[in-house]
């Protein structure tokens, strides 16, 4: 499976619905402090089940929403889609597959696979199986690099066994 | 879980001193089990000897040693447990010039097996990926991408 | 005791705010105490509000954001007791081109009252400085000083 | 008072007896990761009296001593000396002052002021006097720089406390 697409709409700093498209191999993301370059990270952690929302570096999950700014009003919503490839698809099984989350400001949360209603334990086995499952060393968030470096020798441990 | 948990181990061991080697051209570096005889319950130590120096506690290593020792670590990882995705954000931050381009270098190394996004203030690691986005706050409070290379069309 | 730390308080949180607008151009800060009744136990809370946002919880803030306000807290601090010394240590590690460059300018304002001891991999804030002196290990493992500006005597 | 001096000997990875000159205004440091940058800004917090290793990245203060290199053997002791220059001296006291610590790898501790034996206490008075006392804004350490943000509330109100 390859990444193709991440959508974003209502997701913290991008307001408007935003497409970026990911070819194979590096993409760079560049731009001045603040204008929401870690806010991406966060949402591929989120569209693939990140839970915690300290781990989005919010007070509150309804921190994903857009709160607003001097001139835009803050939105009700949160919306983030993943579209995957799987370049050797098995007879019959769809080539594309995307993943949705939504969160409502009141607290709601909705989940699709292929535009079908789904828990967000399924999203979560999906990614399992396709290798994306454990999120500790795929994603680095900014200044936590040295984190493995820092833990406890038991944290260590869980993030081996995470991949084992 | 026994036998899976010790596999992972001994694999990532294996390849983590053969990256940190690669990453600082030389030294030593190894896990080690607090508790051998518990493979369930026991933690992992890192001993990490960058070339000319001798081996230390890892606290007293630099900003940057740590940063690419913990590189070294987690490339191990990815190798055992391959995944299709890794997000690396801003982690050039601590390294020196020489340092940045080997990361570069390392990235180059696995990108047919692996999609990278790398979000970077440096100027030097701009240069190595394969496309490149922006990200702009023209309207204050609300982001907007653009597509800085490569040229297809201008996502929005 | 009491008076002592509101007076503080006080000239700092005036300090802040000032300092917090000069670096981002514009926006707003201010400190809040938890427990305004008991000076003498209460905590003491940001607020913060770069150009064009919202206030928002900090911990919502970019690296770069985080690292500038906190810049802008230590200088309201040093403004009201000045020390002769002060050692930034890669502060300029998260900030972008424009923030590094803005940095600088603000350090040579205070040049006349304190001594700034910065170590740093940025180039551009290489050159803002008075006299520049590198770190070498050209025998691995014992570190050896070089002179590399303003001339003068090698030292070593 | 200005700081004019510092001359480290034995202290972390600096095995020879090495002398850095400070010129008013801004000095840089430069040079590749790990060559002692960081062990320079830890070396003015110890002679300026700081008691926890644990602020000096050691696990124990017998990090501070040199402990070898490929080449070199570990040494028995470490010495930091910082000289101050007093614009205004008073009439009758010195316009140069200077002041060395001295640790034993066996655990002895020396501290002197112009050369006379002095306690630790002695030390850190001298340094209040002269608006060096307080060290937690005074020196920021690497990786630390957003701890001011990212402190509890009465951590903060500790660091205004120091300055007040
Ligand atoms: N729910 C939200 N609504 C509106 N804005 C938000 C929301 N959550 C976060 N933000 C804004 O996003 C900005 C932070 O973005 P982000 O952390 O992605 O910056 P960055 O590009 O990574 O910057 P740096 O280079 O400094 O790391 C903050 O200024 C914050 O105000
Ligand atoms: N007691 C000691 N004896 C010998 N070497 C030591 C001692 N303590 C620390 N070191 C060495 O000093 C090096 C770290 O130096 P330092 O942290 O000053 O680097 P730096 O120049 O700040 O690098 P960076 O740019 O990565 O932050 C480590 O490699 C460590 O091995
Ligand atoms: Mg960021
Ligand atoms: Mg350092």
């Amino acid at each position: 499976y390859v990444i193709r697409k991440l959508r974003l709409f209502g997701f913290k700093s991008f307001p408007r619905e935003t497409v970026i498209r990911f070819s194979p191999g590096i993409t760079g993301i560049v731009g001045p402090n603040g204008c929401g370059k870690s806010n991406i990270a966060d949402a591929l952690l989120w569209v693939m089940g990140e839970q915690s929302f300290k781990n989005l570096r919010g007070g509150a999950m309804e921190d994903v929403v857009f709160n607003g700014s001097d001139k835009l009003a803050p939105m009700g919503m949160a919306e983030v889609e993943l579209q995957l490839e799987n370049l050797n698809p098995p007879e019959g099984e769809e080539r594309f597959v995307t993943i949705q989350r939504q969160y409502f400001r009141e607290g709601d949360a909705k989940y699709r696979i292929n535009g079908k209603r789904v828990r967000l334990k399924d999203i979560q086995e999906f990614l399992l199986e396709i290798g994306l499952g454990s999120k500790s060393f795929a994603i680095i968030e900014q200044g936590r690099v040295s984190t493995l470096i820092n833990a406890r020798p038991e944290e260590r441990r869980r993030m081996i066994e995470e991949a084992a | 879980t026994r036998e899976l948990f010790m596999k992972a181990y001994d694999a990532i061991n294996t390849t983590f001193s053969a990256v940190f080697q690669n990453l600082f051209g030389g030294g030593n570096a190894s896990l080690s089990l607090t508790d051998p005889d518990d493979p369930l319950e026991t933690g992992v130590d890192i001993f990490a000897q960058p070339p000319g120096k001798k081996i230390q506690n890892i606290s007293l290593m630099s900003g940057g040693e740590k940063a690419q020792t913990a590189l070294a670590l987690l490339f191990a990882m990815f190798e055992y447990r391959t995944s299709p995705l890794c997000v690396l954000d801003e982690v050039d931050a601590p390294l020196d010039e020489a340092n940045v381009i080997q990361l570069g270098q390392f990235l180059r190394k696995y990108r047919d097996t692996v999609q990278f996004v790398v979000m970077t203030h440096n100027k030097t690691t701009m240069e190595m990926v394969d496309s490149l986005y922006g990200v702009t706050m023209e309207e204050p409070g609300c982001s907007k991408m653009l597509s800085v290379k490569l040229g297809d069309s201008l996502t929005s």
